[in-house]
């Protein structure tokens, strides 16, 4: 007689969560722009037999932007969930995974983000800054700015732009704008690079050298410029021991 | 003759007697939510 077909797997089930656990570290494992995700909430599950001790996990995940860039060395668990007034990011991910013999592994992933509508964000919160756009005009010129600023005062290596992970822009009651960006070392002081700049390169993946930094301008009506750079110094990178995959981004 | 029961009427004869207490489980999915919805 077929065995029995295994019971539906509710959402919150002991075994829901470890599958949605290994989704998650594969998803932030193999993201390499913006930010870590945290998991907010798992949408459904299905699980399909296909021999013995061997079946197929269909994942849907709710997932919500942390505040630690995907470089970041800080564990997924003390990365802080980026809060609803700052303007939360949420993450949508279909996730296909195999247990085999009680060992679960990614076949696939597809994710999409999107930001919270800015009538939520406002109704909440109606002075609060708002997500810009990454090639706004303004956000790339505070982060030049802040870039140079930093490495016209280090002693340390000059830094390279990496990608601009947020920015958000305030109208009211003051014109500020909020970026937030990554960094990596270059092999140049910042001194040679006053000579020479375009003789600075990244460094080596054996050598890298990552970091984030954040900058806060205000244009009006006061002007002020803050400038914050922490580097992670150099991280051994870990090899990807999960299952080889079409992980499709 | 057949007389129409009235729905309301029909339904308390159909609905199965529950034990005091019951509380239906739970939809199995979707799961809890951890932090916020939007």
């Amino acid at each position: 007689v077929p065995a029995a077909p295994p019971a539906p797997l509710g959402c919150d089930d002991p075994e829901s969560e470890a599958a949605a656990a290994v989704a998650l570290s594969y998803i932030n494992s193999h993201s390499h722009y913006g930010y870590k995700f945290a998991l907010n909430r798992i949408e459904n599950i299905r699980m399909l037999p296909q021999k013995l001790n061997d079946y197929i996990l269909f994942l849907e995940l709710d997932l919500l932007e942390t505040t630690c860039h995907i470089l970041s060395p800080t564990p997924l668990e003390n990365c802080t969930v980026r809060s609803f007034t700052e303007h939360a990011v949420e993450g949508d991910c279909d996730v296909k995974l195999q247990k085999l013999d009680g060992k679960l592994s990614v076949l696939a992933s597809k994710c999409h983000s999107h930001a919270d509508s800015a009538e939520d964000v406002l109704q909440l919160c109606p002075d609060c800054p708002l997500l810009a756009s990454l090639n706004n005009t303004e956000v790339e010129t505070t982060v030049k700015a802040a870039l140079d600023d930093y490495n016209s005062k280090t002693a340390d290596a000059y830094l390279r732009l990496l990608e601009i992970g947020r920015a958000k822009i305030q109208y009211h009651p003051a014109h500020i704008v909020f970026v937030e960006f990554a960094v990596a070392a270059t092999n140049c002081s910042a001194e040679a690079a006053k000579e020479n700049v375009e003789a600075c390169q990244l460094l080596p993946d054996d050598q890298s050298n990552f970091g984030f930094c954040t900058a806060t301008k205000v244009i009006s009506p006061s002007q002020d410029f803050q400038v914050n750079c922490q580097l992670y110094g150099h991280q051994v990178p870990t090899p990807d021991t999960s299952f080889p995959s079409q992980d499709t981004s | 003759s057949v007389a129409k029961r009235e729905v309301a009427e029909a339904a308390q004869h159909d609905k199965v007697p529950r034990p005091v207490g019951f509380v239906p489980p739970p939809p199995p999915c979707p799961g809890k939510i951890r932090y916020f919805k939007i």
